[in-house]
């Protein structure tokens, strides 16, 4: 990526994340559609031998060979056993049955986590810069488990077990599917035993937001990663005929628009089928489009495709408008024509002046890059939002990272829209997604692993949770969600925005082993059975025991309350209390550190007890409770707030969220 | 239909291998015989879960399901890219 290392303050704090053997020996294993092992961003130059714990192979198979490995891609395979299974054989003159990526999304994920520097980045001109991975020394080791026909669990569970077995140090899985029970869920059942081999598992929240209980990967022994935006933005206006200008984003490159206004016209009325207005394949009539430019809506088909479409039919070029599923966010595209992509509100006014103009005209204006926007990072409307639906206790996504127009590198096999139409090859694409945010985190769990090599996997989670930002470094307040324009909450953005420099020196983090993750089993109800799939042992709840999922050592406060008609737990009509444990272990110098806590609603009460918490050496631990009363409130009632411990040099943070239901 | 087959991933409590099985996966491949004598394993799992993954009817699952040292018989799902 060009612009996230600075962005994220990576390129002026280098001296923190050292580059010794140590750091270089951090193994990052992703799950994804595969590897282009040719891109610059896997070349290897001034990494020493391939580290000696690893256990994997390159493997070969269809245009890959074992020798496309190096010191940078140590490793890589494919499953497709599952796929083949219930699909039958894989089409291999569509794609190749072997780690090689045939789609690009791959190689973007694994270079955004791990990719080696390369300078002259760029996609057809857009975001130039010297594009490096987040853990440019760490070592990446690919598994192909998606497909086009989609990603079975009987594959990533396959490559999830070999990854184990290979010793990889992070895993990043940029998928996700249904929300079923931990033990249900293959993604869960693997990452468990990742976790218990002190592998972090970094997984993408989903892209189903702004819609609540939207997120996946909800199990809290895995790392969930909502996406936000970067200051850079591509901007292409959208000129009437009646002198007002319209802001939009576009990647375009080519031949540019007549130097003059062109006839605009909407795609619903340029077309016999019932959702015309959507550019569906085939749906425009030519002889109302040519030479025209047209206005498409979002929706069914992908965006590229819609522009795709336009071309096809004989459009000069493309308006695309969000509808309000997507609001005002804006995600840039490398369309085929001259096209952008534009909010909701500039549509409906677009709109208005199509359908009020006798003879309506139009041109697009494209400006390049921009870098410096503010405010940024907003959270993206696409990524994926809380309550956690399986358990409500434990907040979801944990954590925001960069994941709108990020670019990356890519691969050879198709055009940056991925079409089969698109005959351009590049080296760099731009796309959006939770997928592109989650290799972020997972790269900088890297750094942190290389930087603190004895973390525990919740130990490194907690430091990038507990120093995640919520509010602009610049002044300004809350970090925005662009979905409504509003300020964020920890539902939007779990505990922050990354924030990998903080990350280094958390002070404290909230420690969790696998007895933890068991206990909070046991809290869940499971049965022994259950306990066994998922944990893959013997373990008996102790019936002496009481097991509450508000004593799992997390590094965020989720409280969920029964609303004013009644339901269990609330004391509905009346006042409820509930009360969390957690323990904090130092990883810094010696100091006391005292709490703070900000809730803006004064009938919510938080009591923290201890208030101050001394330290007098490393690895020292000391817990405190947290009791959270209110009274009863209206379903679907939230209150937000941070319970924050400081010694005056650090800040671990904690964001809570109480909710009513 | 019935006869359809569909994917599972059959989850194995690992300490209860009867004793004569020298390693798990004869252990696994004989529960799956014990219910379908054409079903074949797709993969078989040593370190994310113990367990295997095959293509089952649905009577055969049930039947696998009420054997002993089977945890869990489950269905395979579809996940995508994000």
């Amino acid at each position: 990526t060009t612009r996230t290392p600075s962005f994220l303050g990576l390129d002026k704090n280098a001296e923190f994340f050292p580059e010794s053997d140590v750091a270089t020996d951090v193994i990052v294993g992703v799950l994804d559609t595969g590897v282009w092992p040719e891109s610059k961003s896997f070349d290897d130059n001034g990494l020493g031998p391939v580290p000696s714990s690893w256990k994997g192979v390159c493997q070969t198979g269809k245009n890959f060979k074992a020798s496309d490995c190096n010191r940078k891609l140590i490793g890589a395979r494919y499953f497709c056993s599952g796929y083949e299974a219930t699909l039958g054989p894989i089409d291999e003159s569509k794609e190749s049955k072997s780690p090689r990526d045939d789609d690009g999304h791959g190689t973007h994920t694994a270079s955004t986590a791990a990719g080696s520097v390369v300078a002259g980045a760029n996609l057809l001109g857009y975001a130039p810069g010297s594009a490096r991975g987040m853990a440019t020394r760490a070592r990446l080791a690919v598994y192909k488990v998606c497909w086009m026909g989609g990603c079975f669990s009987t594959d990533i569970l396959a490559a999830m077990d070999k990854a184990i077995e290979d010793n990889v140090n992070v895993l990043s899985l940029s998928l996700g599917g249904g929300t079923s029970d931990y033990y249900r869920d293959s993604i869960a059942t693997g990452a468990f035993a990742a976790m218990e081999k002190g592998i972090l598992v970094s997984c993408s929240a989903g892209n189903a937001g702004p819609n609540q209980y939207s997120v996946s990967n909800l199990a809290p022994w895995i790392t969930t990663v909502g996406a936000g935006t970067l200051d850079r933005d591509f901007p292409a206006f959208v000129s009437l005929g009646n002198g007002k200008n319209f802001s939009g984003v576009s990647l375009f490159k080519g031949e540019a628009l007549p130097n003059k206004m062109l006839p605009f016209v909407y795609a619903g009325n340029a077309s016999n089928a019932t959702n015309g207005n959507l550019c569906l394949m085939g749906t425009l009539d030519p002889e109302k489009v040519k030479g025209k430019l047209v206005l498409c809506e979002r929706g069914i088909n992908a965006r590229v495709q819609k522009g795709s479409e336009v071309k096809a039919a004989g459009g000069a070029g493309m308006v695309l408008t969000n509808t309000a599923t997507n609001g005002e966010e804006l995600v840039a595209d490398a369309h085929l024509l001259p096209a952008t992509a534009v909010g909701k509100k500039t549509g409906d006014e677009l709109k208005t002046y199509l359908f009020s103009d006798s003879n309506p005209t139009a041109t697009i204006l494209f400006e390049g890059t921009k870098v410096g926007i503010e405010p940024s990072p907003v959270v993206a409307a696409f990524s994926s939002r809380g309550p956690n639906s399986i358990t409500p206790e434990i907040l979801k996504p944990d954590i925001i990272a960069p994941g709108v127009n990020i670019i990356a590198g890519w691969t050879g096999a198709v055009g940056p829209t991925g079409l089969s139409d698109d005959p351009r090859r590049v080296a760099f694409n731009i796309i959006s997604g939770t997928s592109m945010s989650c290799p972020h985190v997972s790269g900088l769990a890297a750094l942190l692993k290389g930087a603190h090599p004895d973390w525990s996997p919740a130990a490194i989670r907690s430091a990038l949770m507990t120093t995640a930002y919520t509010a602009y470094k610049s002044g300004g307040g809350a970090l925005v969600d662009v979905a409504t324009g509003k300020p964020s909450n920890p539902f939007d953005h779990g505990s922050g925005h990354v924030d990998p420099v903080s990350a280094l020196t958390p002070g404290l983090v909230y420690d969790m082993n696998v007895v933890d993750y068991l206990n909070f089993l046991c809290a869940l109800g499971y049965t022994p059975s259950q306990i066994n799939t998922l944990a893959r042992r013997n373990f008996t709840c102790d019936s002496t025991k009481k097991f509450s999922v508000t004593d799992l050592n997390y590094p965020s406060f989720a409280v969920s309350f029964a609303s004013q008609m009644g339901g269990a737990g609330g004391g509905g009509g009346s006042s409820s209390s509930v009360k969390y444990t957690r323990t904090l272990t130092n990883v810094g110098e010696a100091g006391t550190y005292k709490v703070s806590v900000n809730v803006p609603n004064s009938s919510v009460k938080i009591l923290v007890e201890p208030q101050t918490l001394s330290f007098s050496q490393a690895n020292e631990k000391k817990s405190y409770t947290v009791t959270f009363s209110a009274p009863a409130m209206a379903a679907d009632t939230n209150v937000f707030g941070r319970i924050e411990w400081s010694d005056g040099k650090h800040t671990v943070g904690s964001p809570v969220a109480i909710s009513w239901s | 239909g019935s006869g359809a087959k569909q994917t599972y991933i059959v989850h194995m409590a690992k300490s209860e291998m009867p004793a004569g099985f020298e390693d798990h996966s004869h252990w696994y491949d004989a529960s799956l015989k014990s219910v379908s004598e054409s079903a074949e394993m797709i993969y078989v799992y040593r370190n994310a879960v113990h367990g295997f993954s095959a293509r089952l009817t649905a009577e055969e699952a049930e039947s696998l399901g009420n054997q002993p040292g089977i945890l869990s018989v489950l269905p395979e799902m579809k996940y995508e890219l994000h």
